[in-house]
C-alpha cells in the first residue's frame, strides 16, 4: 500500500483501509467539511470549464498567500485535476482576502433569446443562488463573460456591452429591465468582461422568487443594437473554457457549529 | 493514514501498568521515555484515497498531523505547556491513581482551503479553520 507521491512526506506510513473504515472516514471528513452527503456533480468534462478553471486560479492564489503568511499547508497542495488558468486579477485577490467562501454558478438558461420584440439583440442568463450554505452573506459578485474578436465588419469601432437585471417579464412584450453595469470595448479586442452584480446577487439571495436572470446587450456608441454573436460574445455554444459564469464572494455571518451527534 | 496506531495501544497499556506499579519521580525520566513525550505526529488525509477525485478539485489531500504522547514532568523540556498543565502534573504526582496527567493536544492550528463541486456542478472554494496541527503541547 505504499504511496510514492512526491507531495507526501516519505515517512508517512500507509495501509489499505477496509471498506467499513473507508466509509467511516468518509462520513467523518464530510462532517468536518460541513456537507450532508458526498456531492455528485453532473456532466463529464466539467473540469475544463471556465468556472472551475477560474476557481482553481483563486485557490492557487489563496494557497500562495497562506504560504507567505506562514500559516498554510506544510506541503504544497497539488490539485487532483490539471488546469492552466490565468484569470485572477488583483481585484479578485482583494475580495479573496476578505472571503470565507467563494462560489461559482453555472448558467442555467438552455435557450438564448437573440432577438426581442423591439428588434433588439440580447442574450439571457440565469443562475440559481438558492444553493448557498446557511450563514453566508454575499460581499461581492461578478458576472464574467468572454468576448472574442468581433466580426470583421465591426473593425475599428467601439462597442458598449451592457448588463441588465430582469425586473419583470411579459408574454407579448420585452421584459422590464434595470441597467447594472456597462463596459466600452474595442471590437477587435478579446478577453474576459467582468460586471459587478453585487447588489443584485444580494437581492436574489434574499428574494429568490425575484431572480428572473440577467440580459446582456451590445450596442455601437451611437446606440445601434449589435448581434451578440457578431460582436464576439461567447455563449453556451462556445468552448467550455470560455463559458459565462457568475462568481460570488461570501463572508460567514456567524459562527456555525456542527450538529451534535 | 497514520503511523503506529497499534504501537500506541500497546504503549498506553504498558504505561498504565507502569503507573499502577510506581509513582514517577522527577529525575526518573530517561531518554527512552522522552521519545514518547507529547509531540506532533504525521497524519495525511488523502481525498484521492477516499475516492473523491470526481468532486474535490484541490487539494488531493492534506497533512493534518495529530498530537500524541506523554505529558510528564518537566513539561517545558520539549514543548509548550499551559500554566495549568504544570499544576495538573503536580496534582497527578500527588494522586497518580485519581488525577490524570495533562492532555497532549494542539496548541496552534492552521486553516486549509478546499475546492470542490456541489451537486449542481457549481464550484465552491472554502477555507476551513483549525484543520492542520502546527504545534502540540500539554494542556
Amino acid at each position: 500500500c505504499g504511496f510514492t507521491d512526491n507531495h507526501v512526506h516519505s515517512s508517512f506510513i500507509y495501509r489499505r483501509l477496509r471498506n467499513h473504515e473507508r466509509r467511516e472516514i468518509q462520513r467523518e471528513i464530510l462532517s468536518i467539511l460541513g456537507l450532508p452527503h458526498r456531492p455528485r456533480p453532473f456532466s463529464p468534462g466539467k473540469q475544463a470549464s471556465s468556472a472551475p478553471l477560474f476557481m482553481l486560479d483563486l485557490y492557487n492564489a489563496m494557497a500562495v498567500e497562506e504560504e507567505e503568511e506562514g500559516v498554510a499547508q506544510p506541503y504544497r497542495a497539488a490539485p487532483l485535476l490539471g488546469h492552466s488558468p490565468a484569470l485572477t486579477s488583483a481585484h479578485d485577490t482583494n475580495f479573496l482576502n476578505d472571503a470565507d467562501m467563494v462560489m461559482s454558478f453555472v448558467n442555467l438558461v438552455e435557450k438564448d433569446k437573440d432577438f426581442s420584440h423591439q428588434r433588439r439583440h440580447f442574450k439571457e442568463f440565469r443562475f440559481d443562488l438558492t444553493q448557498i450554505p446557511d450563514g453566508e452573506a454575499v460581499t461581492a459578485a461578478e458576472f464574467r463573460i468572454y468576448k472574442d474578436r468581433s466580426h470583421s465588419r465591426y473593425d475599428n469601432i467601439t462597442l458598449k456591452v451592457s448588463i441588465y437585471q430582469v425586473v419583470k417579464e411579459y408574454q407579448n412584450k420585452d421584459a422590464e429591465t434595470f441597467l447594472l453595469d456597462s463596459k466600452k470595448v474595442q471590437a477587435s479586442d478579446g478577453g474576459w468582461l467582468v460586471f459587478d452584480i453585487t447588489a443584485t446577487s444580494n437581492h436574489w439571495v434574499m428574494n429568490p422568487q425575484q431572480n428572473l436572470g440577467l440580459q446582456l446587450c451590445v450596442e455601437t456608441v451611437d446606440g445601434r443594437s449589435v448581434n451578440i454573436k457578431s460582436a464576439g460574445i461567447i455563449g453556451r455554444n462556445g468552448p467550455q473554457s470560455k463559458q459565462p459564469f457568475l462568481v460570488a464572494f461570501f463572508k460567514a455571518s456567524g459562527v456555525l457549529l456542527r450538529s451534535v451527534r | 493514514a497514520a503511523g503506529g496506531k497499534k504501537k500506541n495501544h500497546n504503549r498506553n497499556k504498558s504505561t498504565n501498568q507502569q503507573e499502577s506499579s510506581r509513582a514517577p519521580k522527577t529525575g526518573d525520566y530517561n531518554t527512552s521515555e522522552q521519545k514518547q513525550a507529547c509531540k506532533k505526529h504525521e497524519l495525511y488525509v488523502s481525498f484521492r484515497d477516499l475516492g473523491w477525485q470526481d468532486w474535490i478539485i484541490a487539494p488531493e489531500g492534506y497533512a493534518a498531523f495529530y498530537c500524541d504522547g506523554e505529558c510528564s514532568f518537566p513539561l517545558n523540556a520539549h514543548m509548550n505547556a499551559t500554566n495549568h498543565a504544570i499544576v495538573q502534573t503536580l496534582v497527578h504526582l500527588m494522586f497518580p491513581d485519581n488525577v490524570p496527567k495533562p492532555c497532549c493536544a494542539p496548541t496552534k492550528l492552521n486553516a486549509i482551503s478546499v475546492l470542490y463541486f456541489d451537486d449542481s456542478s457549481n464550484v465552491i472554494l472554502k477555507k476551513y479553520r483549525n484543520m492542520v496541527v502546527r504545534s502540540c503541547g500539554c494542556h
